[in-house]
């Protein structure tokens, strides 16, 4: 028996648009600890880890871990159903082939229930090692989206070069180029405004930009965004979820051949 | 042109 309240059900909503487009179908594992997932795209370029902690829930049961495979397009249509202050509750049993999602009104006058086939689905769990990163830059998420949607105007890469001067952001197209430079700032009013860049060593590396602006879509998840990095390694794009958990997305590098 | 790589072969490589 699985029963998960969680009373900020919009999260869930922002999960599922964040990463609806970059992966079809995923296995939601339910266990104490928490809600998760971990899932690679179509081309095996990059890898979405989501974790929600148990005690992020308003109630949250869990007697046996549970593996649940979901489409995420019929998931994401089954929460748009769901008011953005609704309470929403996952409901399962074991070894049932279905899942329910029920919404509740904060005023408690209007109650929905939807239930959702399950699927089989085989997913490979990657173990990602525990690596220390050359340079992690935390900044505002929305500059983060701004500067990968404004990229991709001009072309379809971008490099990322953290060094003590600041993070910077380049990229060349047909019509021409762009270098973007964020350097670090401290914000005494918000924090949430700052750049922060912690550098053991320079790092440049290259990636699509079709990924990246694929994972600005968790800007709405919070407010600031980190970016780790290490030379020849897949760059890490964190976002918070507000005291509940993460969402991680994960990017191979493209390399010189 | 860089290549684009697939992920598991940069952990593969750890």
């Amino acid at each position: 028996m699985l029963e998960l309240r969680l009373v900020q059900g919009s999260l869930l909503k922002k999960v599922l648009d964040a990463i609806k487009d970059l992966v079809t179908d995923a296995n939601f594992d339910c266990s104490e600890s928490g809600f998760s997932l971990q899932a690679m795209d179509s081309s095996h370029v990059a890898l979405v880890a989501l974790l929600l902690r148990s005690d992020g829930f308003e109630h949250y049961r869990c007697d046996r871990n549970l593996s649940m495979g979901m489409n995420l397009t019929n998931m994401s249509k089954m929460l748009k159903c769901a008011g953005n202050d609704d309470i929403i509750t996952i409901k399962a049993d074991d070894g049932g082939d279905s899942v329910t999602f029920m919404f509740e009104s904060p005023s408690q006058d209007k109650v929905s229930d939807f239930e959702m086939k399950l699927m089989d689905i085989d997913s490979e769990h990657l173990g990602i090692p525990e690596t220390e990163y050359h340079a992690i830059v935390k900044m505002p998420s929305a500059e983060f989206a701004r500067i990968c949607r404004d990229l991709s105007t001009i072309g379809d890469t971008v490099v990322i070069s953290v060094s003590k001067d600041g993070v910077k952001f380049s990229t060349s197209g047909d019509i021409g180029s762009a270098n973007v430079v964020c350097r670090q700032n401290n914000s005494v009013d918000n924090k949430d405004n700052e750049t922060v860049i912690e550098m053991n060593e320079p790092v440049s590396l290259t990636f699509a930009l079709r990924y990246l602006n694929s994972f600005t879509k968790a800007t709405t998840l919070s407010n600031t965004v980190t970016l780790s990095m290490s030379k020849e390694l897949p760059v890490v794009v964190e976002y918070k979820i507000a005291e509940i958990g993460h969402i991680r997305f994960y990017l191979a590098p493209k390399i010189e051949d | 042109t860089p290549v684009q790589n697939d992920l598991m072969e940069f952990y593969a490589m750890l």
